[in-house]
């Protein structure tokens, strides 16, 4: 359970100030499917790393599945983010120099498994994205739409009870981004597994249970979607 | 003028080859604007690399205005990408520890102009994609969409005869997308300059006067847009 009371961030570049977020509030329940919507600058990547563990507020309070996250030394944070979080970053953030294989083994070290099961999880995952011709290539022998479910099946290989993603749909082709919306909720379905993410794409605005639109920072609404 | 001739590009690794494009064929005349669209992995950004003079076809010939582009060197590739052609990467490629209007301001050094007109025409070119209030910050201190404007911005400040974007709307909303698009279709229609945009976006796609698909490295239509 997520529960965010007054985040703020405020980005201080020599006089001048930047809100990146101002005053959040809102509460997502474990197994829910949340989009976060808004003009470009608006606050989403800010927010999604405050949910995420990676970045804290200037102001505000966040409470992970009843820890607040700013009583957590670092040591704890890095578990919570190994253990609990799937983050599919908006920019990828892969290893460069090793192949896409590798790049998915990596989040696997936490759950202590043997590196054969490492290496069959990981094919798998990338499988599941389409990426099974692909696995031996190196980021930048990649296309920037392989690059990024390289990204997504990196982040759902754990299979953590959070899964944060970062427009993951930005790089593909509709086709693509069906299928890898779908397997979205799938997880979701079947897993019970939070999913937050931020979209651009109102095909998969629509195929959530709920919108949080931000403006300028600021939440201007948080919406059920309609049954689909 | 651009004249592909059965463009191929192989990439050999260890074994295995893989043929990103294979056999491209077509004519883009001076003034035309032109979508190219496809699949993740079909060969897109492959293609624009080659028109863009910033890779070399393993087969086939491709003549700018012209000149054979086998023909020239180093230099000489230099000079028509300086002069001819601006270029918007998939990833932005943006100098990480330099602000947006240095990174705007960069292309310029080819003109020959002072720095007072160069550092003018970066703000300019800046306050069009609606980055004004950001000029100051480095890649790491803007969101994705801005990053991508920065980039946008770059490749437009010189006035070159051809625009080569790929996917330039990719980590937009849709309003922001809808503001680039109009302001390329101005610079299309105003200043005759040629378009050529890289897109997964219909919106995109329909405001252009002929859409070219590729599947696994083939074109398999090439089709005028039929009047808006
Ligand atoms: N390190 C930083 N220093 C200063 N300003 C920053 C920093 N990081 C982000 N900002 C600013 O904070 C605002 C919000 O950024 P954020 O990345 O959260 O936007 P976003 O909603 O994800 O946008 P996009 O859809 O373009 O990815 C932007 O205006 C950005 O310029
Ligand atoms: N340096 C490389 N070495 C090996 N294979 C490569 C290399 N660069 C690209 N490829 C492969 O060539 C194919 C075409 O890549 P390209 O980047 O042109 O695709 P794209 O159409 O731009 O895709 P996207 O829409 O995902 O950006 C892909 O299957 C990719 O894996
Ligand atoms: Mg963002
Ligand atoms: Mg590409």
């Amino acid at each position: 359970m997520i529960v965010a009371e007054n985040l703020s961030k405020v980005f201080t570049m020599g006089e001048n100030e930047v809100r990146a977020l101002d005053g959040a509030s809102f509460t997502i329940n474990e197994g829910e499917m949340v989009a976060i919507m808004g003009p470009s600058g608006s606050g989403k990547t800010t927010l999604m790393s405050i949910i995420g563990c990676l970045d804290v507020p200037t102001d505000g309070r966040y409470v992970l599945d009843g820890e607040p996250v700013e009583s957590l030394n670092e040591s704890e944070l890095a578990q919570v983010r190994g253990r609990k979080i799937g983050f599919v970053f908006q920019q990828f953030n892969l290893l460069a120099r090793t192949s896409a294989l590798e790049n998915v083994m990596l989040p696997q070290l936490y759950a202590g498994a043997t590196m054969k099961e490492r290496t069959e999880r990981a094919k798998k995952a990338l499988e599941r994205v389409g990426l099974g011709a692909r696995m031996d290539h190196n980021p930048n022998e990649l296309s920037g739409g392989q690059q990024q479910r390289v990204a997504i099946a990196r982040a759902l290989v754990n299979e953590p009870s959070i899964i944060l993603a970062d427009e993951p749909t930005g790089a593909l082709d509709s086709k693509t981004g069906v299928e890898i919306m779908s397997l979205f909720q799938s997880l979701h379905r079947d897993n019970g597994q939070t999913v937050i993410l931020v979209t651009h794409d109102s095909y998969v605005a629509r195929h959530t249970d709920r919108i949080i639109r931000l403006s300028d920072g600021h939440i201007v609404s948080d919406e059920k979607n309609p049954s689909p």
